[in-house]
């Protein structure tokens, strides 16, 4: 899964 | 994840159940703005599409349902339930919101930081989110005091977004390359706008008086 970190917050 | 997001997220999450729990029990939406809400619907559909496509943790996964279930029930019960719909003040509540969401589909288009679907859309939704408080806080300006119900529904609001400030505060600070201009122009200008709502609340609270928002 493209685990780009500017997605992981809600 | 750092205390700030933790606790920025507590209180959105706050604020949403403050707000359902009220109409639930109530069965009243008196003060509440259906646009803001309608405009959070589109917000969370918009931004969690990705809901499908990549998993981050059980967490991510079950916040995004709940947000997106609260706020499609909150704009259910006010649109559909037979007693709730009765309380909706719609003549006061008329702010054009779809003023709203073109410019913000137009400015997604014009910056983003990658040209796809899912990126365009995704920051369309933190652009629609930095403005879909203005349709309650108009509300609220006509219909001068706030129950408090409301008003806590605001404030928790503002403060979820004060406290993901402090997280990308944090996140600059020790995450390298942790940069991203959009969200934290669009998470500022949007915490900005309850500054002043902010204040009357603090002096109402202060004063022990009505929150009283000047016309």
């Amino acid at each position: 899964n493209n685990n780009d970190l500017t997605k992981d917050e809600l | 994840m750092n205390i700030f997001r933790l606790a920025g997220d507590m209180t959105h999450l706050a604020s949403v159940l403050v707000l359902l729990l009220k109409i639930h029990t109530i069965k009243s939406c008196a003060g509440v703005s259906l646009k803001t809400q309608e405009l959070y619907a589109i917000v969370f559909a918009t931004r969690y599409l990705d809901i499908f496509t990549s998993f981050y943790s059980i967490y991510n996964t079950l916040m995004k349902l709940i947000f997106l279930g609260s706020s499609f029930s909150i704009v259910w019960y006010m649109r559909y339930h037979k007693t709730v719909r009765r309380t909706y003040d719609r003549e006061q509540d008329t702010f054009r919101h779809w003023f709203l969401v073109l410019p913000c589909l137009l400015l997604a288009l014009l910056i983003h930081e990658k040209f796809t679907f899912l990126e365009v859309l995704w920051t369309f939704s933190l652009y629609l989110e930095a403005v879909a408080i203005l349709p309650q806080l108009v509300l609220l300006q006509r219909t001068r005091n706030i129950d408090n119900l409301t008003g806590q529904y605001v404030f928790l609001l503002g403060g979820y977004r004060g406290f993901y400030i402090l997280n990308w505060i944090y996140r600059y600070l020790t995450e390298p390359h942790f940069v991203h201009w959009i969200t934290w122009i669009a998470g500022l200008v949007q915490t900005l706008l309850y500054a002043d709502f902010f204040y009357y609340y603090f002096q109402s609270w202060k004063n022990n008086k009505k929150l009283q928002l000047p016309a």
